[in-house]
């Protein structure tokens, strides 16, 4: 399975359709302060299950959602999805036929979050179980926030530990 | 539970050793299980001396070393188990040019040997430098995020200032 | 206690907002005590909004805009009682070169007004460029410090270089 | 007051005597990780009467003397001194009369660490309120040790009081 697309839309800063296709190699990811960088790493990990608000930087779920400008309203709906290629047909049984395939997450104000696999509608625990089959998701050590690093650092042993399991 | 804990463990420590050396261009590193009853509720210690240094914990490390350090571990755990995607966001900031040299060396290494994806989200005109392609993310419209492919050549001029 | 608490409230928030704005560029913040019995049990909130974004509490910024938000606080509290000598160690990590510009400015201002001696540790080449001096910390020998004088003229190559 | 001289000797990983000039403006220092820049910061806030061994990221004071290397022996003293320049007057009374301040702080292992300030032997406190009389001092909030930025961010509410306090 290799990740090649991630779209977002309505979440965060990202309020217009945006795509980010994800390329083999290196690629590099630049802008000034604020711009939103790390908000592309979080719909990456929300896409694949976060449940966490805090997680996301914010006090509740619904922060994720565009809240507005000074020039533009709020919105009442997030949506990301993450394009996935199978054709070295390493997905779960249930999924492997199809050679491509697309995990929606959209969020409504005040209303939660719906997932959709190849369009049909499946719960928070399938995606998460997807992901982690795949060595990734959410929670994988492969995803470093800013300001992560340091916290490896001051961790007590007992809680590097938790990085010894992921890898068991 | 506990047999593969164990497994695991010495799998990490020997990707970390090796990482560490080619991390830092030399020294000695390793990590131990702190004494527990039972293994399962053992700590992760990390022992590290960069070149001509002696033996201490990560706390008398400097802050880029502390860094270096803890990128050794977290790729150890990371080839022992390689996932399709890495996402870094600017693990690179306390780094100095010699040690984001070998920092990008080693992903392009680990890139070519697992076919791992990598997004690195920096500010360091030597990481770009290094990146098969630059996406820019920019608020032409205040508070609006939006993203734009760099063109190459503009990237080519990145490359050539930061070689001189 | 309290009337001097006040007094050094009133006077950090107004250094404060006045810092903000030259550190970002534009936008508006400022600082509240938050409800307490006593003023001095009270903490201090922080709410920022950089320029054209709206106003909202610290965490939802992003790692360069909280730290240049950190920074105004700081150099607020500083300018309500200046000290003779001012140490930062590689505070500009998380900003991007406009910002690093802005930072530079504020301080030689502030350096101007005071008469504060400051010392900046820094990997960041745009501020190695707006020093008045550099020293170089070097380990020719592994493990042992050596301070040395950095040549202005090498330091104007690396003006030259940045300034591109 | 102005500040005008920092030597060390024996101190962390300088070893050799060492002497940092403090000139009006802005002064940069700059060098590989690992090179010994945050041993520098650390040394000025040990001459002024630092008495955490945690802030000087040791478990004990003894580790800010130079530990030795695979080249070269462990020492037993380390020393640190501090110039101060009077010509503006503003030294606390009982040190007024004199135009330069020299304040050293020695340490030897095993045995704690003793200060003189111009020659004559004082205590800590002495040393703690010459340089609070500054508005400086080893906890001032004008020296950021590497890492500290982030700190003020995560703090709670009531532990940034702790800055108007310093203001005030
Ligand atoms: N729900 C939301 N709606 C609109 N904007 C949001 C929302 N949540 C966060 N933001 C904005 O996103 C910005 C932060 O973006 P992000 O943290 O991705 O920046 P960055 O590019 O990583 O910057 P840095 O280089 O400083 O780390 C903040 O300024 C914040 O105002
Ligand atoms: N008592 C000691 N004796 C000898 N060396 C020491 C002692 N205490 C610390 N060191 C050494 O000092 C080095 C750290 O120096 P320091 O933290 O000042 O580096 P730095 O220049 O700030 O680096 P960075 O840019 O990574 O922050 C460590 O590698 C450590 O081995
Ligand atoms: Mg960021
Ligand atoms: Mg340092």
């Amino acid at each position: 399975m290799q990740f090649a697309k991630l779209r977002l839309a309505g979440f965060k800063s990202f309020v217009e359709p945006t795509e980010l296709v994800i390329e083999p190699g290196l690629t590099g990811i630049v802008g000034p302060n604020g711009c939103g960088k790390s908000n592309l790493v979080e719909a990456l990990r929300w896409v694949m299950g976060e449940t966490s608000a805090r997680q996301m930087r914010g006090g509740e779920m619904d922060d994720v959602i565009f809240n507005g400008t000074l020039g533009r309203p709020a919105r009442n709906l997030a949506e990301v999805s993450l394009l996935i290629d199978n054709h070295d047909r390493k997905a779960p049984a249930a999924l492997n036929d199809q050679i491509e395939i697309e995990v929606v997450r959209r969020i409504e104000r005040g209303s939660g979050s719906a997932y959709r696999v190849n369009g049909r509608e499946v719960r928070a625990r399938d995606v998460q179980l997807l992901f982690a089959d795949a060595a990734s998701g959410a929670h994988s050590p492969a995803l470093v926030s800013q300001g992560r690093i340091g916290a490896i650092i001051n961790a007590k042993p007992s809680d590097r530990r938790a990085l010894l399991e992921e890898a068991a | 539970g506990r047999e593969r804990l164990i497994v695991a463990f010495e799998a990490v420590n020997r990707h970390f050793q090796d990482l560490f050396v080619r991390l830092f261009g030399g020294g000695r590193a390793h990590l131990t299980l702190t004494e527990a009853e039972d293994p399962l509720d053992a700590g992760l210690e990390v022992m590290a001396s960069p070149p001509g240094k002696r033996l201490q914990v990560l706390s008398l490390l400097s802050g880029g070393e502390q860094a270096l350090t803890a990128l050794s571990l977290l790729f150890a755990v990371f080839l022992a188990n390689p996932a399709p995607i890495c996402v870094l966001d600017e693990v690179d900031a306390p780094l100095d040019d010699a040690n984001v040299d070998r920092f990008c060396t080693m992903l392009d290494e680990i890139s070519r040997a697992t076919g791992t994806r990598f997004l690195l989200i920096t500010h360091h005109r030597l990481t770009m430098a290094r990146m098969d392609r630059l996406y820019g993310v920019t608020m032409v419209e205040r508070g609006i995020s939006q993203l734009v492919s760099v063109d190459l050549r503009a990237g080519e001029q990145i490359r050539l200032r930061a070689a001189e």
